[in-house]
Formats: structure tokens, C-alpha cells, sequence
């Protein structure tokens, strides 16, 4: 397997993806493991193929758009794996299809899902069997196995690559690198899922400080990366790591594009709405003072018994 | 353990629909438990819609007084507040897609509809109303799930509810508890005529170890979307038609002011309920959530300044 | 850009105002 893909195409990963074929897996191995309870009282064992049933391999679709070199994967649905033709059952494949087409009009079968530690050979006969769907699929894995040392997602993209081996041309997989793309409600919803909290208004101090800690956390995160690459870069210029060319330019780069947006028109409009947004303060300050002056004045009128 | 709950045992889900226990208590479902997929997928396609109402279905199982949600999936059907029981033009494509799903091994029955009310809050609706009682009425159990995707957007968390209707005829003994929520003028009275013939369930969300431990990394990865996003882009017409509410609603509060001896106010020995709390103080309130969710997006837009452009070579 | 949400400021602001007045009547 080649170490990375020299396709140039980006990959755009959506939360969504990977929180469904999550659940697919958590689904199947569940249902294959029943809880306790359950399987005492219906007196089923585990028997013996407890291997297999502890991680169960799932398949499905990935679907989204490709817009020039950009690849977005929005969505997937699951599949039926065929044990005996050794891909997936194409009659639901397509059925699936039209189902999904009626409501998500835009998005187009990129290529499929499965789990596992590592692509297999077997693979690439479902990864074939896609290509009248879509000439160049991709193969999303994701690694069901929870270990908390790992910092990074288990999630693997893979393109097919045609390459001579040996003097044949085969497809192979190569890795492809992605980032993670959300809209604003996707991410909202993530955040939200991810932290558990209350969906209830709260007091305006608790929505402050939940808003605050978002951006703290973020921010830290940032601090955290900056730190790392300060620390790096000190090690470099000591002479402890090699000098490596590449990434002190990038980092140089990087330097240069601060400050981020330093134009007039971007200073017009955020001081435009930085006033818009005092305003409104203003103006609702304004309209509790009314509202409580109105309750004086009431007040005032029953107790002096005032007409209007 | 926290994974028993994706487990569907369909001879004890069977024996629940016989039992039918809810059909002698019309409060007996309390509580909602929404799994983290279904939430991300309703609220995913709530956005997608924009400013038209869209709806879908939501797939998973009763247990004891609570209806778990393990799945959602959207309908091809828009503008559900045009016309009641808007998802009888999609029964085709609801037998189709449960039929797949089943094959696929998703077994949960479908135990509710969701739609989205885009920018003006969740609530049901008088259509939205008539739809869940024919629901409950053939469907049995049947939960309403309403999502505002604007709102979400604009305050930075979900704006979700969940909702039962009481059968027709039926009073129920306690007035329910509803967390206030700013309603748009021209909905107002849709909203206060059928407020009292449903009530609100408690949702709760989970999430399996696997989602977890996937939701934890991912934070290493948007945390980047965290800081670049900003409430206050792309949601201007929304914060520009709250405004314009608003004011609508002082003109209003002015004109009962101008024609009533005591200025709204109720004393508060006749005070019963959160109802009779002034017009003027509502509107102080709305204005005041109005703000907050402003200045929060003003907020982080002055801190990324300070972070990013304050930067000199 | 921001007409529309400038207008609906001022048509607040001018409510207020109106509101205030209305108020002030109601002392005397």
C-alpha cells in the first residue's frame, strides 16, 4: 500500500459520517451481544465465534457532493454485505440510492464505509464493484476499537490508485488526507451531544459562561498547538532536532499572513457592527427601564387611587 | 453497559404495544431520551431547509415512561404547516425506507415525526396539533418532535421540544409548566389557542462509548469551526425580523396601555400564572434574550480580533 | 447592507420613544 495519494484531491469529512457508521457498528454488535439481562433471560450463550461477534464488520455508502478537487462527505446509509458474491447487495445499493435521492437531491454516492484495524484485500472487490457508480470511490474506515491513549481519529480515507507492481497493474489503496468540515448547526449539535447540555434556556450567567467556555476551550487548543511548534522550533534553533527547511517556511508563512485582516473595509464593517450591536444594547436597556417605569407609575397610580 | 440501550428486544417492545399503558393515562409518557445520531441528523436537515419547513420521522422503542429515539430520517416533504398530516404525501417513501431499514438491521419501529419551525420557536402549531392527535389516535406511541434550526443557530444551543397531545375534550388537571419562549407576532395567537391541548416531555440525549470516545477526538479537529464561526453571519434576516417583532409588540403594548385604566399590570395576590405577567415585562425579556445572543456574538468576534489582528510584525 | 436591520432599529427606537411618552402621560 502506497504511503499517501498523489490524486490532489481534498477531502472534506462531516461529524455526521462518522457518528452514523458508529452507531451501525454500535448497533450490530449490540444486537449480536445482547446486555446481560436480556441474555440470561432468553437463555442464550455467546457461543463460540465471540471474535467475530465482538467486532462485527458493518458496510455502507458515503454520499455528498464533489466540487472541482473538493470532495465533501455529508452523509452515509448502510448496505447489505453479500457473503457470497464477496461485495454488497447491489438491488438494495440502489434502492437505498433512490430513497436517498428524493430527499437529498444534491449529494451522489463517493463510495462506501466499512470497519476494521486496517484495509484488507477483500476490499478492493467491493472498492471495484463501485467503480460504475463512481469512477475514482473512496473507502472510509473506521477503527472501532476505543483506545484513550490515541489522540487521533480512527477514521482512515483511502483511494484507489492504479500502480505496477511487479510488472502488473494493480489498484491499490493509498491514504488520503481529510479535515473536518461542519456547518454552523452540525457543529452546534456535535458540541452540544459531546458535552451533554441541558437544550433548556438556563439564566443568562449560565449561557455566558457556556458561550465563554466554548471559546476558552478552542482558544486553548490553539495555545496548546502554538506551544508545541514554539517548543519545536527552540529545539531546532539549539541544534537538538535537524533543521528541516519545509516547515520553517511554512511557519514563516504562517507569521507573515498575521494580522489575519487588517483592510479598511473589514474595520468599517466590524466597527459598523460593533455599534449595531451597542445599539440594541442601549435599546433594550431603554425598554426595561420603561417597562419598569411603567410598573411604577401603576404602582403610584392604585396607591394614590389615580384615574387616567 | 452504556451500549444496552441500542439493544432492540422486540418480544418486550411487542409486549408493551399490548399492554398499551399509555392508553388510560394521557401523561404517561414523561420523558424522551434522543440518541446523539438522531439529534445530528434532525437538526442537520432542519437547517438544510432553511426557511421552509421540513419534517422527517424518528425511529426507536418505548421503555417504561420514556420513548427512546435511536434514529431519524427525513421526509421528501416541505411546508408542513400548510396542511394537516403533511407526511400523507410521503406514506410510500415511509414504507419503502422502513422496509430498508429493517433489512439493514435497523428493527426499531417508528415512534414519532419530527419538523423543523424556522425561527419562531418550538411549539405546536393548531395543523401541527390536529396532525399529532391523528397520530396518537392510530399510531400509538407517537411522540411530536420540533426543532427551530434559526434559533439554534442564533443562540449558540439546540432548540428542540418534544411534545404529546391530550386526547380532544380532555382537561388536564395541572396547568403544564413551559419554559417561556418568545413567539413572533403573527403566531401568537396559533400558539396560545392550542398551547393547552399538549404537553412538553423532558428530553434527555445519549450516546454509545464508541460515540463517546469519537465525539472526544473530534474535538481536535473543530475545534478550528469553533473559533472561526460567528453567530452573526449568515443570520441577519432573522435577528432583523426579531427586531422588527419587537417593535410590533411595543406598538401593541402602547395601545393596551393607552386604553386600560391600570397599565397591564395584575397584582400580584391575583397573579395565578406566568400568563398574566405584563405585556411590557414579555417584551423586556424578548428583548433582553435578543441582546444576549447579540453581544455573545460580539463577543467572540472581539476576541478573534484581538487574537488575530493585533498581531504586528 | 443592514438596511433591513437598521430599519427595524429605528422603528424600535421609534417605538420606545412613543412608549415613553404614553408613560410619562399616565404620571399626571
Amino acid at each position: 500500500m502506497a504511503p499517501s495519494s498523489s490524486s490532489g484531491l481534498t477531502f472534506k469529512l462531516h461529524p455526521l459520517v462518522i457518528v452514523n457508521i458508529s452507531d451501525h457498528y454500535t448497533r450490530v454488535k449490540t444486537q449480536l451481544n445482547p446486555p446481560p439481562s436480556v441474555a440470561a433471560a432468553s437463555g442464550n450463550g455467546h457461543g463460540g465465534d465471540v471474535a467475530f461477534q465482538q467486532n462485527p464488520r458493518v458496510y455502507g455508502c458515503v454520499i455528498g457532493v464533489q466540487r472541482g478537487r473538493t470532495v465533501e462527505i455529508f452523509n452515509s446509509f448502510e448496505l447489505l454485505y453479500d457473503p457470497i458474491t464477496d461485495i454488497l447487495d447491489r438491488s438494495f445499493l440502489e434502492k437505498k440510492q433512490e430513497l436517498y435521492k428524493k430527499v437529498f437531491p444534491h449529494f451522489y454516492i463517493l463510495g462506501w464505509y466499512s470497519t476494521g484495524s486496517d484495509a484488507q484485500e477483500s476490499d478492493m472487490h467491493i472498492h471495484k464493484a463501485l467503480m460504475d457508480i463512481n469512477e475514482s470511490p473512496v473507502y472510509v474506515l473506521l477503527n472501532p476499537s476505543i483506545n484513550h491513549a490515541q489522540k487521533d481519529l480512527p477514521v482512515t480515507i483511502y483511494e484507489s490508485e492504479l500502480h505496477v507492481i511487479d510488472g502488473v497493474p494493480q489498484l491499490i489503496f493509498v491514504h488520503a488526507s481529510y479535515t473536518i468540515e461542519t456547518v454552523e448547526a452540525e457543529r452546534i449539535s456535535v458540541d452540544h451531544v459531546a458535552h451533554l447540555k441541558p437544550s433548556d434556556g438556563g439564566s443568562a450567567a449560565t449561557q455566558l459562561a457556556a458561550h465563554l467556555t466554548g471559546i476558552h476551550s478552542a482558544i486553548k487548543m490553539l495555545n496548546s498547538r502554538i506551544r508545541v511548534l514554539y517548543q519545536y522550533l527552540v529545539a531546532m534553533q539549539k541544534g537538538d532536532i535537524p533543521c528541516e527547511n519545509s516547515l520553517l517556511r511554512q511557519v514563516s508563512s504562517l507569521l507573515r499572513r498575521l494580522p489575519a485582516i487588517e483592510s479598511e473595509r473589514f474595520q468599517d464593517d466590524f466597527l459598523m457592527e460593533y455599534n449595531d450591536k451597542l445599539l440594541i444594547t442601549y435599546l433594550a436597556m431603554f425598554t426595561n427601564c420603561s417597562s419598569t417605569m411603567n410598573e411604577l407609575v401603576d404602582k403610584f397610580n392604585t396607591a394614590y387611587d389615580r384615574h387616567t | 453497559a452504556s451500549d444496552g440501550i441500542f439493544y432492540y428486544d422486540d418480544v418486550a417492545q411487542a409486549k408493551f404495544q399490548q399492554e398499551k399503558p399509555w392508553a388510560n393515562d394521557p401523561h404517561y409518557f414523561k420523558r424522551v431520551k434522543i440518541s446523539a445520531l438522531a439529534l445530528l441528523k434532525m437538526v442537520v436537515h432542519a437547517r438544510s431547509g432553511g426557511t421552509i419547513e421540513v419534517m422527517g420521522l424518528m425511529q426507536g422503542k418505548t421503555d417504561g415512561d420514556s420513548i427512546i429515539v435511536m434514529d431519524a430520517f427525513a421526509l421528501p416533504v416541505e411546508g408542513t404547516e400548510t396542511r394537516v398530516n403533511a407526511q400523507a404525501d410521503a406514506y410510500e417513501y415511509m414504507v419503502e425506507y422502513s422496509q430498508t431499514n429493517k433489512l439493514a438491521g435497523r428493527l426499531e419501529n417508528v415512534v414519532g415525526w419530527y419538523h423543523s419551525h424556522p425561527g419562531y420557536g418550538c411549539w405546536l402549531s393548531g395543523i401541527d396539533v390536529s396532525t399529532q392527535m391523528l397520530n396518537q389516535q392510530f399510531q400509538e406511541p407517537f411522540l411530536a418532535v420540533v426543532i427551530d434550526p434559526t434559533r439554534t443557530v442564533s443562540a449558540g444551543k439546540v432548540e428542540i421540544g418534544a411534545f404529546r397531545t391530550y386526547p380532544e375534550g380532555y382537561k388536564p388537571p395541572d396547568e403544564p409548566v413551559s419554559e417561556y419562549q418568545t413567539i413572533p407576532l403573527n403566531k401568537i395567537e396559533d400558539f396560545g389557542v392550542h398551547c393547552k391541548q399538549y404537553y412538553a416531555l423532558d428530553i434527555t440525549y445519549f450516546k454509545s462509548s464508541l460515540d463517546s470516545h469519537l465525539l472526544d477526538l473530534l474535538w481536535n479537529k473543530y475545534w478550528v469551526n469553533t473559533l472561526s464561526s460567528s453567530p452573526l453571519l449568515g443570520n441577519g434576516d432573522y435577528v432583523a425580523g426579531q427586531i422588527s417583532d419587537l417593535a410590533e409588540k411595543l406598538e401593541q403594548a402602547e395601545n393596551q396601555l393607552a386604553h386600560s385604566r391600570i397599565g397591564g399590570i395584575v397584582p400580584a395576590t391575583l397573579q395565578k400564572k406566568k400568563e398574566d405577567e405584563p405585556q411590557l415585562a414579555k417584551i423586556t425579556r424578548d428583548s433582553a434574550k435578543i441582546t444576549v445572543e447579540q453581544v455573545h456574538g460580539l463577543m467572540s468576534q472581539v476576541i478573534k480580533d484581538i487574537l488575530f489582528n493585533s498581531v504586528r510584525q | 447592507k443592514g438596511m433591513k436591520k437598521h430599519t427595524a432599529i429605528d422603528k424600535w427606537n421609534t417605538q420606545l420613544k412613543s412608549l415613553s411618552q404614553s408613560i410619562s402621560n399616565r404620571v399626571c
